[in-house]
């Protein structure tokens, strides 16, 4: 029953009573810093006309909007001197690591999903959102396959006057390697290990789609629905996020973002581990 | 040549725009996965080959140098059941690093050494009882130990000798809090 946190001396991620990640603090400040995982359910079309076709393997496509998969979070809290950790079970097939190692500026969290049930007969596309006090004024950035970030307006587009019919999907982005938002005093940033579709759909928060199962074809092609198996059952998806918070001042040296962008290069290129047992074959004083 | 030729070819299969995007169907996902996982292994190889070279001790590697394919899922047949490892982290960036390495592991107390003789800080952190349920892993591995790999140089490679004690003075046992 007591207030949970976890950090290292550069920053600590506090948890609410019912287990979910609530605020972080850096260098003295706390800020509010909420994370969920919630899903849409993808739509059913009849695929006739081009506005009434289903989610699937082309298009994300959700029927409504979004649902929490839970209002308690149990957790488990693992101290060390490397490493502390909040180890999380939102439901029977969501569970997450949030974890802070010793002397690093970012928390990590390495999430698992599925397999994502359909006895209810509805797919499901299963989002992490992360929601913080950042006045970001409908404005968000996505990286370019790793390269530049790209600004994004929420249901604006450069070049055209937008008549925004689907006001999720249509604020969807490819990221890739990283999505941020930020407003005069901080900035929030989140790395991710694979391409995912991702969104700011409210000022302050971010959103990553990190695993999907439909019942139906979206009728672009591909002919099945997006509903992959493994040993009878719907796939387990496991994969990492890497969260920055911090000043968004651009006079700070080195700046939030040449801290994001050395992480970017350390996580997806990260050293490669070799193993070798060398029982009965090498001793320390052989290997020295 | 052969080998890598592989790995490049199913690489170039790779670009297809379906594979990219997970827009092919699933029987030629299979097919990729298949390719993906043959390539790989014959590269295996290569690397294997590679790394005695950079250690400069050619002959005194008996073994085989391995990277799990299951430490997607915390497991590793090599890092669970063996007594004694070598572990080497080869740097591909051009500036050093200094990566937190998680090994899957059995319940114990380790003692994780450098080059140098000297100890390396380590500790043992359980494994999600999500995780240890999956019902396709096949592991005894219940905890991961996890140690950094210090200053690792620049497109270079540091390596660490991973021993199972008898004695509780190696590597530190996390708290636990439910």
């Amino acid at each position: 029953e007591d207030n949970v946190s976890i950090g290292n001396d550069h920053l600590t991620v506090h948890f609410d009573e019912n287990g979910f990640m609530s605020q972080i603090t850096i260098d003295g400040e706390t800020h509010p810093l909420k994370q969920n995982f919630l899903y849409y359910e993808g739509a059913y079309g009849n695929n006739e006309e081009f506005r009434n076709r289903s989610s699937g393997a082309y298009i994300f496509r959700p029927n409504g909007t979004e649902k929490a998969v839970t209002d308690v979070v149990e957790i488990q809290v693992v101290k060390s001197d490397l490493v502390q950790e909040v180890h999380q079970i939102f439901n029977e097939w969501i569970s997450q690591v949030i974890r802070v190692y010793a002397g690093q500026e970012h928390v990590e969290l390495e999430w698992l999903v599925g397999p994502i049930p359909i006895d209810d007969s509805k797919g499901k596309e299963i989002i992490s959102r992360f929601e913080s006090d950042i006045k970001s004024e409908g404005t968000f950035w996505t990286d370019s396959n790793g390269r530049e970030m790209l600004r994004r307006v929420r249901n604006y587009r450069e070049t055209w006057e937008l008549d925004l019919v689907e006001p999720v999907a249509g604020n969807y982005y490819p990221i890739t390697a990283k999505i941020a938002v930020e407003d005069d005093h901080s900035r929030m940033a989140v790395l991710n290990d694979r391409a995912q579709g991702g969104s700011s759909l409210v000022d302050g928060q971010l959103e990553l789609m990190v695993h999907r199962r439909l019942l139906r074809d979206d009728a672009f092609g591909v002919g099945e629905a997006l509903n992959e198996t493994q040993y009878g059952a719907g796939i387990v998806a496991r994969g990492k996020h890497w969260l920055f918070f911090g000043s968004s001042q651009k006079a700070v040296s080195p700046t939030l973002q040449a801290k994001e962008r050395f992480l970017q290069n350390k996580v997806l290129l990260p050293s490669w581990p070799f193993v070798s047992a060398v029982d009965n074959v090498l001793t320390y004083d052989d290997y020295l | 040549e052969s080998h890598l030729t592989a790995l490049r070819e199913v690489m170039g299969v790779m670009q297809h725009h379906d594979a990219i995007t997970g827009t092919e169907k699933q029987h030629v996902a299979d097919d990729y996965a298949r390719m993906l996982y043959e390539a790989f292994e014959a590269c295996s190889a290569n690397t294997r080959s590679a790394l005695n070279q950079l250690t400069g001790e050619r002959d005194s590697f008996k073994f085989d140098w391995g990277y799990c394919k299951q430490a997607n899922v915390s497991a590793c047949a090599m890092t669970e059941s063996s007594d004694n490892l070598v572990v080497l982290l080869y740097n591909p960036l051009g500036h050093s690093s200094n990566d937190f390495v998680r090994l899957p592991v059995k319940e114990g107390n380790y003692l994780v050494r450098n080059d140098r003789g000297q100890t390396v800080r380590s500790t043992l952190i359980p494994i999600p009882g999500s995780v240890i349920d999956l019902p396709f892993r096949e592991s005894e591995a219940t905890h991961e130990l996890v140690f950094q790999g210090e200053q690792v140089a620049p497109v270079g490679y540091k390596s660490y000798y991973v021993s199972k004690e008898e004695s509780k003075s190696s590597s530190s046992a996390a708290v636990m809090r439910q």
